[in-house]
């Protein structure tokens, strides 16, 4: 009997048995393959061969699963509402997004209809602007501090401009006003045109 | 402070040291790491110039006196756990690899879980001591993850109780072992293993290299560095060369596999434990790759704060270049990507430790499906770290070309890891491999357990669109 399935792309729990059916259909098309291929020819290792763009799609299927299942787990595991509302966006980001650049996948499946891959697109389009006010808070909580992450551009404190003059005047090319470079092969030629 | 960074701060809608905590796994381990940080933050011994302005032996010169200095360090502190270790280490090189990575994160572990309690008595304290320094050579110049193709050959002698080591062609030649260019006195040699006549498949042998004192290389021994690479300039990957090199029979890692005297082999419960140190590893670059992407996000998120560029409004002020949908379109996903692969390396972790616990006490059953997890979330996270890093440059314009903006750098740093500890495509297919025999264990009535479970359900799965 058909087990049809519901997907509700604001779930994240829902989204991980996306995922879920999508590992478990390119696992059972690559292992059909496989077999299929071994009806063809006698060589184990010549069907596998020309199984493998299929297996590396089913064990890509399968990573992607594990990672947004594990983040879902994570999610239940915070306790701070704020915190809790912050990550379930992102969570939902991760996983709409994937669906968004894979929807092949999870259209031939039958996974998911035109219409909801449309409300993914939308939904990944809202998530954008939901994340937007807390983004560099996000990325403050990685807390890296500033001799870690050695960046003029990702300093704490902004102020990238001034450091970024500052930094380029220690450039070895500037320890003296005029390169010796210049006298060497510049100049001699400049003479001589 | 930069007044958009401010009140980009002023406005979030959560607090996040609780997501510091997370991350870190608690707020004590957060303070603790603090603590650890700045230690080496305060520590003037560990200031230095400006790498990006230094000539690579001059970067390999200072990675290593640091290198060095660490180890007393850690000694001083009494810093003796791994994580703790690791903050201290990553803190003092700024994430990037240096000289000591692969005698401290390979050769040192490779002792403490292939050598018998002997041979950890002979090595481990000297190697902590770094009397020994020791590299691990796998990866030759015509080999790298198909390891039953490795060249180099073991070749038992009972007359004298040694190995006879060779490197018989050139394709056979160590390459790109982390610090045994010029650092390591000692390696350890995954080798073809020959006795009595035939050929008992890869196995690790603890080599002697250069002279302990002089540092010369021994006779016998041709070493040295492999040349300028794409990034690691801190690293003298090096090259190994052996012509009829004698080791004792002890020197061989016995914990699972062994020769007797007589040159009589004695088999591994499991061929797989000998890569044990690489599945390791490769639980780890899980979490490396949330970390250096984390790190771009951080990057390009702040700058795009900053930067103002152009209009939404015709006549209004430039604006935040963040406030643009095709900026937040490029770089929340990849932030959404690096707390998710922050959580999945966590799992990695603490899941290797849990099965090589149980490994330890003879319980091989998980295995199989820890090699294919660290197989596959290896790839599958480097792969998509290392683009992301990219974008992240991209996204930071003309200044994330720029090596001020650290961005080139963490990409360099990061992208070796698509290939050492197994090819990404192969490791892929590892995976595969397991999923495919998993299948094929459901279709003939058995259950299947762990992340692959879902398969299980297979049979009942005809799936239906739904109308919305």
């Amino acid at each position: 009997a058909a087990r049809p399935t519901a997907v509700h792309i604001n779930d994240p729990a829902s989204l991980v048995e996306a995922y879920k059916l999508r590992a478990s259909r390119f696992v059972e098309v690559a292992a059909k393959n496989l077999q299929a291929e071994l009806n063809r020819r006698k060589s184990r290792e010549d069907a596998w061969n020309r199984t493998s763009v299929d297996l590396v799609r089913a064990s890509e299927a399968h990573c992607h699963y594990v990672v947004v299942k594990l983040f879902t787990t994570q999610l239940s595991e915070i306790n701070d509402a704020a915190v809790h509302a912050v990550m379930n966006n992102l969570c939902l980001l991760y996983a709409l997004y994937g669906i968004s650049k894979h929807t092949g996948d999870f259209l031939q499946a039958g996974i998911l209809t035109d219409a909801q891959v449309t409300q993914v697109y939308q939904r990944v389009k809202e998530l954008l602007a939901a994340i937007r006010p807390n983004a560099v808070a996000l990325v403050d909580a990685f807390d890296f501090h500033d001799n870690c992450l050695a960046s003029v551009l990702g300093r704490y404190d902004g102020n990238i401009y001034e450091n970024m003059f500052e930094w380029a005047k220690k450039s070895p090319l500037n320890k003296t006003e005029v390169h010796e470079a210049f006298h060497k092969h510049l100049k001699p030629k400049q003479a001589k045109l | 402070m930069n007044e958009d960074l401010r009140r980009e701060r002023d406005s979030a809608s959560f607090n996040p040291e609780l997501l510091t905590h997370i991350l870190d796994g608690g707020a004590e381990r957060t303070q603790r790491r603090k603590e650890i940080e700045a230690l080496v933050l305060n520590d003037p011994d560990f200031q230095h110039e400006d790498l990006n302005f230094l000539s690579r032996s001059q970067r390999y010169e200072e990675a290593i006196r640091k290198s060095a200095l660490m180890v007393v360090k850690l000694r001083k502190y009494g810093i003796a756990d791994p994580d703790e270790i690791y903050w201290f280490k990553r803190c003092v090189h700024h994430g990037r690899a240096e000289p000591l990575d692969l005698h401290l994160g390979m050769f040192l572990p490779t002792l403490l879980t292939q050598a018998t309690l002997e041979q950890q008595d002979r090595f481990f304290m000297p190697a902590w001591n770094l009397e020994i320094i020791g590299s691990y050579a796998q990866t030759e110049m015509g080999h790298g993850t198909h390891l039953r193709g490795l060249e180099t050959t073991a070749t038992y002698d009972p007359a004298t109780q040694e190995f006879i080591l060779n490197s018989p062609t050139v394709t056979s030649i160590k390459w790109w072992p982390g610090g045994l260019g010029k650092t390591s006195n000692h390696a350890i040699v995954l080798a073809q293993l020959y006795t009595q006549g035939q050929c008992k498949g890869l196995h690790a042998f603890i080599v002697p290299i250069r002279q302990l004192g002089t540092h010369e290389p021994l006779p016998g021994i041709t070493v040295g560095d492999i040349g300028p690479k794409f990034g690691y300039d801190e690293m003298d990957n090096g090259y190994l060369k052996m012509d009829n090199f004698r080791i004792p029979r002890e020197n061989m890692l016995m914990k699972y596999a062994k020769i007797e005297p007589d040159g009589t082999y004695v088999k591994p419960v499991s061929d797989k434990l000998t890569y044990g140190t690489m599945v390791f590893i490769r639980s780890i670059i899980v979490g490396d790759s949330a970390r250096s992407l984390s790190k771009a996000c951080t990057i390009a998120i702040r700058y795009s704060s900053v930067r103002h560029q152009s209009e939404l409004k015709p006549g209004d002020p430039e604006p935040q270049i963040l406030d643009y949908q095709t900026q937040q379109y490029k770089l929340f996903p990849l932030l959404a990507t690096a707390y998710a692969f922050h959580f999945v390396g966590a799992y990695m972790k603490m899941t290797y430790y849990r099965i090589t616990g149980d490994i330890n006490e003879g319980d091989l059953s998980e295995l199989p499906e820890l090699h294919a997890l660290t197989a596959g979330l290896k790839a599958f996270t480097s792969w998509i770290a290392n683009a992301g890093i990219e974008e992240c440059r991209m996204a930071c314009g003309g200044h994330g070309y720029s090596r001020c903006s650290g961005l080139p750098d963490i990409y360099v740093t990061f992208t070796p890891c698509c290939t050492y500890e197994g090819e990404n495509t192969v490791m892929m297919l590892q995976t595969a491999r397991f999923l495919i025999k998993s299948y094929t264990q459901v279709c003939s009535g058995q259950l299947v357990s762990g992340m692959v479970s879902y398969l299980n359900d297979l049979s009942g799965q005809h799936i239906q669109p739904q109308q919305v």
